[in-house]
């Protein structure tokens, strides 16, 4: 592939990266040169298709596990906003990702603990495993989404109190204690029929992205009351809302070539224009264009 | 000077529409043409969630003897037809090509069921070149 200046891709999973082992059931013709560089590896399911060329499409598939509904219509509402029904990317000035991820936490760290003595507090554990991020993908925001169904009346607001800790084990030291970084901020927000809650925790978790961590494992107790702190001092009982537990929203700035870069094509389209060149080839206009000269005369005054 | 008029067979008013025959864009000429495909065609629906529809489109067509800034073909578009013509036809002709593409945001399930938003690169074909 010819290189835009954008450093060779790695393997980048989904519609234009297939895992290595994709690779191994290709048809011999399709397969890359013995020992290129991993650049090489992404050998889009695409490829895949046309090498089964007698079987169906769509038959080789490996099974994939089925996202989370909710999750599912939260990407589906993000993808509205950011492309036309024809999948066109829309243009937007702060739309500077190419590339949104949605994880929800694996199924066996799910588990909440209440702690009583402090009333209504909600904990939950939690695993994300990254390993579809690739290394060319550079983290720009993380979030972790909450979403929530309360049969709040429509106008409260909600004060939440969330600390947020990571453990991370310590392979340095033999005992191995799991070391946490933990944070704690409230967060104040009205619920006007809203399902989601974004918590901006790109700070916290930057670090652990950048050294492409795999699993990230944290935990989060979040306890919201009814009412704004600002108006009354007291805040009423806190309301009793069925959290689900959140999934972690990745947006990022793919730099792989198969990736579509804004920037690069405006740059692209300011360095030529899309009015076509004119050529001054002998052959060019059996006419004998009587405008040739000043053509060629504009061009050498462009020129100077 | 007579004698080389007297000599030379009259020849007949030279035919410019014939000369100009031979640079006419040809009927079926390189263009864009439009294709329209859903991931269910290729039962792709079960992991690309969006778009629905998604229409790469094509160019097809001959290319012009002469093509100049019509394709904003390079020159050596013209040596190669010349090449082909005069001196060795199993060299190609011109043939007609994407010149510009524009790219496609899609929706995918990942196979560890997680989602992503992903725009790529390159995957309509707007524009034909003769190449």
């Amino acid at each position: 592939p010819h290189s835009r200046g954008r450093g060779v891709s790695d393997r980048t999973p989904g519609l234009l990266g297939a895992p290595e082992d994709a690779v191994s059931g290709l048809n011999p013709l399709l397969r890359p040169p013995k020992g290129v560089r991993r650049g090489y590896a992404l050998l889009p399911p695409l490829l895949k298709v046309l090498s089964d060329r007698g079987r169906q499409t769509g038959e080789s598939e490996a099974p994939r596990l089925q996202p989370d509904s909710r999750a599912l219509r939260y990407m589906k509402r993000l993808y509205k906003m950011s492309a036309t029904k024809e999948g066109i990317p829309k243009a937007h000035k702060s739309h500077l990702y190419n590339t949104v991820r949605l994880f929800t936490p694996c199924s066996e760290c799910k588990h909440r603990h209440r702690d009583l003595t402090k009333g209504d507090v909600h904990s939950v554990d939690l695993l994300f495993n990254l390993d579809r991020v690739t290394a060319l993908e550079h983290l720009l925001k993380s979030v972790l989404l909450y979403s929530f169904d309360t049969s709040l009346p429509i106008s409260s607001s909600l004060t939440c109190m969330c600390h947020l800790s990571v453990k991370e084990r310590d392979f340095s030291s033999q005992v191995c204690p799991s070391l946490s970084h933990s944070i704690a901020f409230s967060l104040h927000f009205e619920v006007r029929k809203r399902k989601w809650v974004e918590i901006d925790v790109t700070s916290f978790l930057r670090p652990l992205i950048a050294t492409n961590r795999r699993n990230i494992h944290m935990a989060v107790n979040f306890t919201c009351l009814m009412g704004d702190p600002q108006q009354n001092t007291k805040l009423e009982n806190p309301i009793n809302m069925a959290l689900v537990p959140p999934s972690l929203l990745l947006y990022l700035n793919d730099t792989s070539e198969q990736a579509y870069h804004r920037w690069h094509s405006l740059r692209h389209r300011r360095k030529n224009p899309v009015r076509p060149r004119q050529r001054s080839s002998p052959l060019a206009d059996p006419t004998g264009d009587r405008g040739e000269e000043n053509s060629q005369g504009k061009r050498a005054s462009r020129r100077r | 000077r007579d004698e080389s008029l007297r000599e030379a067979p009259a020849t007949p008013p030279y035919n410019l529409s014939e000369y100009f025959k031979q640079f006419l864009f040809p009927q079926n000429e390189c263009e864009l043409h439009n294709f329209r495909l859903s991931f269910s065609q290729l039962k792709w629906d079960k992991w690309i969630i969006a778009p629905h529809r998604y229409s790469p489109q094509y160019c097809k067509g001959d290319c012009p003897r002469v093509v100049g800034h019509r394709y904003g073909s390079p020159v050596h578009t013209m040596v190669q037809n010349i090449i082909y013509e005069k001196l060795d036809s199993s060299v190609p002709k011109p043939s007609c090509v994407p010149a510009e593409y524009s790219p496609l945001s899609v929706l995918t399930i990942e196979p560890d069921g997680s989602i992503v938003y992903k725009e790529y690169e390159d995957m309509i074909a707007t524009k034909c070149t003769c190449r």
